[in-house]
This record gives C-alpha cells, structure tokens and sequence, in this order.
C-alpha cells in the first residue's frame, strides 16, 4: 500500500513540468526514505534524478519498495487539474497496475481522483558517484534561465569557463559571437540573489544549449540554481526543492575531435 | 569538429 500526501501539491506539479520535456517514460520508486526517479534522455546524453524525501510529506505511508512506470506526459496533464493550492496525494495498492492522483481544494470542499494504468519500463539506472567539483557556481536561476535562453538565440552550444574573473559564458553562431560574464556577487539584500563561486580550480567545458534550456524548466521550484563544474565530468545543474529535496540534471559535455 | 558525449561514458550502469 502506497499513500504520499503533500500539502504543498504544487511542488509536483513544477516537478513535472520539470521533467516532462527531457524524459518520456520513467520509473517513480518509492521506498522508506522517499520519492525518487531517475531517467536519461532518449539519446543518453543528459539524465535527470528527483528526490523527495519522505519527511516532507505531511502523510508519508510505503509498505513496500515500490516502482511505477508512468507516461511522464499523461501524468502531467492529469496534474495540470489540481489547483496550486491543492493537497495531491499519490496511492497505489500493492499489486495494482494503477496509480491514484488525488487533489484535495484547501478547503476540503472539492475532491478529485484521477486514476492512470501504469507501465511496465525497464530504464536503466546508472551509479553517480559523489564527485569533489573544480568549480561550484551557485546563482539566481532566473537569471541562468535568462542567460541560456539568451545564447540559445545565437548559437547551439556554450562553453562555460570559471575563473578568477567569475563564470563566463560564450557561444558563436552564424550571426556572431556572445559572451556573458557574471562576477561573485555577495552584496545582495537578499541572499537568493547572490552569485557565489567556488573555484578550487580553472575549468572550461562545452555543452549543447538545447539540454540547458530544457533543465531551466524546473526555474520555477527553485529562486537559485547551482552548477558543478569538473574537467573530467559532466556538469550537474541542481534545483533544490525546499525542504524536500532537489531535482537535478546531468550533461555530459562536447569535445573537440 | 565537436563531439557530444553520452552520459554512460562517465556513469556505469548499476
């Protein structure tokens, strides 16, 4: 028996948005320490991994290691029904080939049950070894948003290089050149809105902006954003979700042949 | 030219 309530049902419903672009079909695992996922794109280039830890659940019952293979889209668009101030809460009976939304209004006087057959996915999943970053560059995620979108106007990929100077992003195109650099900022009135690097080291890397662009879908969950940065590694983009847990996205890079 | 990695060459399947 499977039942997860979360007061605040809006965090899934961005969650999904988040995801829903990048991954087709996956895997939700739930099991005592929480709600997870973890999916690569169809070209295995990128893969993105969620986690919602059960203590942020107001109502957090698993009986069992759990895995439900969903339609990322169909599972959108039955969530796009629930308010953003509903209560969501998932169910599945043990054994079941089904999954339950349910969206309670705040106050208590609409229930909707929307109820999808699930899948049987074998994704694969693969080990992600907690790594030491060369660089660490934690900024405003509208404002990453802002930049990828930004570049993705001029060419289709970017080479991301941290510095002394602050982290500088440059792609090159048909029409031209751009670069943008933004330096640590701590001064800020509030602290979302600083950009803090981390440098044990110099690093530049090269990624296809199309990737970028589809993890700034998950923009909406958090005020901040952070990039790691390692020659030797692809570049993780982390959403955390507050006090619940995080969302994020793997890009391995481009190299020069 | 450039060349895009797949992200199984860094992360092994479990």
């Amino acid at each position: 028996m499977l039942e997860l309530r979360l007061v605040q049902g809006s965090l899934l419903k961005k969650v999904l948005e988040a995801i829903k672009e990048l991954v087709t079909d996956a895997n939700f695992d739930c099991s005592a320490t929480g709600f997870s996922l973890q999916a690569m794109d169809s070209s295995h280039v990128a893969l993105v991994a969620l986690l919602l830890r059960s203590e942020g659940f107001e109502h957090y019952r698993c009986d069992r290691n759990l895995s439900m293979g969903m339609n990322l889209g169909n599972v959108s668009k039955m969530l796009r029904c629930a308010g953003s101030d509903d209560i969501i809460t998932i169910k599945a009976d043990d054994g079941s080939d089904t999954v339950t939304f349910m969206f309670e209004s705040p106050n208590q006087d609409k229930i909707a049950d929307f109820e999808m057959k699930l899948m049987d996915i074998d994704s694969e999943h693969l080990g992600i070894p907690d790594a030491e970053y060369q660089a660490i560059v934690r900024m405003p995620s509208g404002e990453f948003a802002r930049i990828c979108k930004d570049l993705s106007s001029i060419g289709d990929t970017v080479i991301i290089s941290v510095t002394k100077e602050g982290v500088k992003f440059s792609t090159a195109g048909d029409i031209g050149t751009a670069n943008i650099v933004c330096r640590q900022n701590k001064t800020v009135d509030k602290p979302e809105e600083a950009t803090v690097i981390e440098m044990q080291e110099p690093v530049s890397l090269t990624f296809a902006l199309r990737y970028l662009n589809s993890f700034t879908k998950a923009t909406p969950l958090s005020e901040t954003v952070s990039i790691s940065l390692s020659s030797d590694l692809p570049v993780v983009v982390e959403y955390k979700i507050a006090d619940m847990g995080y969302v994020r996205y793997y890009l391995a890079p481009k190299i020069e042949e | 030219t450039e060349v895009q990695l797949s992200i199984k060459r860094f992360y092994r399947s479990t």
